[in-house]
């Protein structure tokens, strides 16, 4: 727990394709 | 160098060029060692960071030297690197002010930093826990305002009207998309959604239809799509 790097990397990558929006909506 | 060699460094009072090279060379190695180098920089490193750059923001703009604002970016990118792991996001949820500080670093003047500080907070905003993130995000902007005594939105609206590049228009729209949705409450949505439109969105959206951008499309599709949702549960 804790010990993977990348963590903020796929947030980004996440909010920059819409993927995290479409997630939280449904 | 060594997480405790970084911290010595920080707190030995370097300014300028010498502290702008310490600070290039520990997002470096905030980004490229394991995880276990960013635990043992840890929260006293941390606080080294936002100490120095609350001190920065604290400053009037007419006596920040030349080397001042790249301070102020690149500790932003460090604060990037170093939440890129749970520990990292976590420490930084624990510390008193750094969500306010990142808030202080919106500052359509400085638009590369801005950018920068932009993702960070639309990205805690969309963490699963704690739950009221984009809450506390939306705090934090509204602090921050009433600091410089705007309206709470006015820095991200000044980075999306025209004559901005579209890649600070596209954070920004994140943004604002990142502080309604996770929101679970249909009131608070519509509530933002109104005051952002009140507060000069509803025109700079025109605008914004008109660019012809993918990413910046996408945020406002998601922007639009839920708005629109919203309008029929309503």
């Amino acid at each position: 727990e804790g010990d993977e790097t990348g963590v903020m990397d796929n947030l980004l990558e996440a909010l920059q394709s819409g993927a995290a929006f479409r997630d939280r909506r449904k | 160098k060594s997480p405790m060699m970084n911290i010595q460094e920080l707190k030995s009072g370097l300014r300028d060029a010498q502290l702008l090279n310490c600070l290039e060379s520990l997002r470096v190695s905030l980004n490229n060692n394991p995880v276990s180098w960013v635990q043992n920089f840890g929260a006293e490193g941390l606080n080294c960071l936002l100490d120095i750059l609350k001190g920065l923001h604290d400053e009037k703009d007419d006596i920040l030297g030349p080397y001042d604002t790249r301070i102020k970016h690149e500790i932003i990118r460090c604060l990037k690197a170093f939440m890129n792991n749970k520990f990292g996001i976590k420490t930084m949820l624990e510390t008193e002010d750094g969500i306010l500080l990142l808030a202080r670093s919106v500052d359509p003047k400085v638009p590369a930093m801005m950018i920068d500080a932009i993702k960070l907070l639309s990205a805690l905003c969309i963490l699963p826990q704690p739950v009221d993130m984009h809450e506390q995000v939306l705090g934090a902007l509204t602090e921050r305002a009433e600091m410089d005594e705007v309206e709470r939105f006015k820095p991200i609206l000044d980075g999306l009207k025209s004559g901005t590049s579209v890649a600070l228009k596209v954070v920004c729209l994140q943004l604002i998309n990142a502080l309604i949705i996770p929101a679970d409450e249909l009131d608070f949505r519509v509530h933002i959604r109104s005051e952002l439109m009140r507060s000069g969105l509803q025109q700079i959206l025109k605008e914004l239809r008109t660019l012809d951008n993918e990413e910046l499309l996408v945020q406002l599709q998601v922007f639009e799509e839920s708005g629109e949702e919203d309008s029929a549960d309503l």
